[in-house]
């Protein structure tokens, strides 16, 4: 059994979750904040057994993709003005990025 | 020292977390949210000494029940109409889920 | 590949994150809630190489304090009475409390 815990742009959480349902896996969704950009982006939590391991990586890799975001620097992304009155910098922000965990016990009640 | 992060229902959530405190272990609660059913639920994580384990497994054990909640097949939970007016699904909501991960390193600041 | 996942007050998180971002680090934040106090407080999660771990706990150590709450048993936080009309209990909450994580795999998108 493993623990997946994937972070995710909240534009791609939907089809993710909705992709994990269909081939039954099952998820549990936190909201998260990253630190860099301070914008709301979503944690997923999936335990997985290890025969659905590749197939939950596949599916990560299949739904999630790579954005550029523009900001000015020093301005909260929120407060960021038109792109063509500053001088924006460009952030790449990926897809998708998970850590795959060793679970030692795991139960349910 | 080991992680325990368990999923549980809202309505078991402050029992828990009381009975947690009451045997003196800490506990930090993060709200979060089902992936197939889109309710909110809670998960909880709990860093605990190897002495600790047992009781934390019994508690959670003793305090989350198994629920059947009823929906209507691909409407959202939150907009199920009357269950006599539709054809009820029934999905079997565990008390808890729970995954134990060991811990290499651990610090208090 | 290691993920750290720390908890802090509230008070501490944001010099905490501005000094991560500043180091280069990246990092995940999530609002979470002390079990005891049911004060809101603040769970990171930092995927770390094994040589930016140092420096990721040295970080923690430095914007970190702990501080002292003072509660009358039995009140919620939230509606403590003024200090000097109750018995208050003085309770140390910590500047961080941090478990360091294995990761088998790490994968980014
Ligand atoms: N200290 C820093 N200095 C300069 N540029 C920085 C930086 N931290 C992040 N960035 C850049 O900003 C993007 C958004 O980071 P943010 O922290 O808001 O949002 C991050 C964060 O929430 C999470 N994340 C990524 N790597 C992580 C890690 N190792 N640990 C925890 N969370 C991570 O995934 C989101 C997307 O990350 P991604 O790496 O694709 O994209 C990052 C990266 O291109
Ligand atoms: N391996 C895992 N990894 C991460 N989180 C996990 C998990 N197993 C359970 N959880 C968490 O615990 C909640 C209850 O799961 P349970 O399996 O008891 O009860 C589930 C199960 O009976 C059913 N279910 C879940 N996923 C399904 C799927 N892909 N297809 C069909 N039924 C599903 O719906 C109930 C509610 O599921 P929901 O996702 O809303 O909420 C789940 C989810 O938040
Ligand atoms: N092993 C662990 N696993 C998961 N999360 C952990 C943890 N140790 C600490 N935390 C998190 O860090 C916060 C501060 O804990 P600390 O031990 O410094 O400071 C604690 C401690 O001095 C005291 N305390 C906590 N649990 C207690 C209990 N069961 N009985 C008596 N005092 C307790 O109240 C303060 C605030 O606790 P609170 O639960 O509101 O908030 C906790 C909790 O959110």
């Amino acid at each position: 059994m493993k623990l997946m815990v994937v972070i995710v742009q909240d534009a791609d959480a939907a089809a993710l979750v909705k992709e994990f349902t269909q081939k039954r896996l099952t998820v549990t969704k936190l909201a998260s904040t990253g630190g860099f950009l301070r914008e709301g982006n979503t944690t997923l939590l999936l335990g997985v057994s290890e025969t659905d391991l590749e197939t939950a990586k596949q599916i990560v890799q299949d739904k999630c993709r790579s954005r550029t975001r523009f900001i000015t620097p020093g301005v909260p992304v929120a407060e960021q003005p038109e792109p063509f009155l500053a001088q924006p910098v460009e952030v790449p922000v990926g897809g998708a990025v998970a850590f795959i965990l060793n679970v030692e016990e795991f139960f349910k009640v």
